[in-house]
């Protein structure tokens, strides 16, 4: 059976994109078949992989607003094992469009239902919690919430918990936290240190061990249109996404 | 007249909330007397300036949304001439509730025409493209972009001018850019440069001379409920905040 991940924090820039396509990479290489589904207007997950937003027909917004088949739209990257269903920028309308339709929540775990024989799935959520995200938790076993170590991405955690707790129990009962990766930990900073173990405190075993550090090798990856682990694969970065996706592996045998 | 300022940009993580209440910092040092409309339900700018989220009454939601006079609402910090519109999380229902109301777009407009003799008013956006940004558009003179210095931040720039364009067309037609604002630049990083020179190349003199450095002092401010300019006067980040806002009065000047 197909796991499906959302990658989900309503706060910006924590490391959404980042952890959905090297975690998906990473899986990729010990040969599981991995889709990743963008479902962020901006299309970064899309770009980060090589690939291109597309306009119009054959992407996340045609797949799931307008009932193309999923199969039909669905890419291969350069990285074998792991495709992509490309962004469009015609998701910035969905909130409105999709406002008065039936059971709204529902519309992207139709479509995925469809997607043929993946090991894997992984949904790059936009950090928002309008009906994109929500469309995402509902189609998804599990969540992965990135948190960068930063006073102000601390704020948002405990409201996004609260968030999932509501789609959980009113449009997908099996919907379980996979675990919260603190991102873009510097060790040299006090405050850095001090989230770290507010956060551990607060959320206890929900924690990955895994920290990210801050690495300048990650956003130096997209421009090259691949993920950090095959930018730079003994950087600092990509050596810490492999453990996490070790650390992933490990949860899905004991879940 | 009051002159209102959006800090918008869809791309998370990028320095909106930062420049917001730094901006707005600075003009209040020279006695400008102005007011923080924070419009995005995390409250980071809230927060920021030492204020709290509030829920069910006084705060921007029940403001834009429930009409309560604003007057009423604005709460002072503790920095003389600087006023704050505390957030609220009921913004993030906002999509959903305005979709079918008459003139979505105009409810921050009427509510912002109440509040009394300010000189400027700075309103941070979510990082998104929803009701709320386009509220917050349609009740600005002005737009501040705030991009930060990495690949992925580029990306959604071209959208969002095709968004402002089309606010200004619909629904605002004195909405100017004010300026781009590079965030977050890394002068070791050849990647930082070439961003900083492709920017300034594609958009002229839109983007403001002063570039604001990546600097550890920044985040570690809002844990003490200050803006980095009081936090760390000294600090590269605070002077070059002080820089920018001496960048923007003299274009106010010239506008
Ligand atoms: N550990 C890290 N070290 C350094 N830079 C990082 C790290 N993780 C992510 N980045 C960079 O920070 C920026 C934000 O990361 P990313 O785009 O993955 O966040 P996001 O949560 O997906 O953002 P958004 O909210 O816009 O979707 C990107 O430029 C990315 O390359
Ligand atoms: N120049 C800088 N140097 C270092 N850190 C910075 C800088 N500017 C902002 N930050 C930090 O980066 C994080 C993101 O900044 P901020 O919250 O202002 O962005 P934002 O665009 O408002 O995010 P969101 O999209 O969630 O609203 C914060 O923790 C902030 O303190
Ligand atoms: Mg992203
Ligand atoms: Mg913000």
């Amino acid at each position: 059976k197909t796991r499906i991940f959302s990658v989900s924090n309503q706060k910006g820039g924590v490391g959404k994109t980042t952890t959905t396509i090297n975690l998906a990479t990473a899986l990729a290489a010990v040969e599981k078949k991995v889709l990743v589904v963008d479902l962020d207007p901006q299309g970064n997950a899309t770009v980060s992989v090589g690939a291109k937003r597309r306009l119009g027909s054959k992407n996340s917004y045609t797949v799931f607003v307008g009932g193309e088949n999923i199969n039909d739209c669905i890419c291969k990257t350069d990285i074998p094992y792991l495709y992509v269903l490309p962004a469009s920028k015609e998701l910035l309308g969905v909130d409105i469009e999709l406002a008065d339709a039936e059971k709204p929540q529902f519309f992207l775990k139709k479509a995925l239902e469809q997607a043929q024989d993946f090991d894997y799935i992984f949904i790059d959520c936009p950090p928002a919690v309008g009906l994109l995200t929500m469309n995402a938790l509902a189609a998804s076993d599990c969540v992965i919430i990135p948190v960068q170590c930063e006073y102000l991405a601390l704020e948002g955690v405990a409201d996004l918990m609260k968030t999932i707790n509501k789609i959980k129990k009113n449009f997908n009962p099996e919907l379980r936290i996979h675990g919260i990766v603190l991102t873009m930990f510097d060790g040299r900073s006090n405050l850095s240190k001090s989230i770290v173990s507010d956060v551990k405190e607060f959320f206890g075993d929900q924690v990955y061990d895994t920290l990210i550090p801050r690495n300048v090798r990650i956003p130096e990856a997209p421009s090259h249109g691949i993920p950090v682990m095959l930018y730079d694969y003994k950087s600092a970065g990509s050596q810490s996404y492999i453990r996490l996706a070790a650390e992933v592996l490990k949860r899905e045998r004991e879940f």
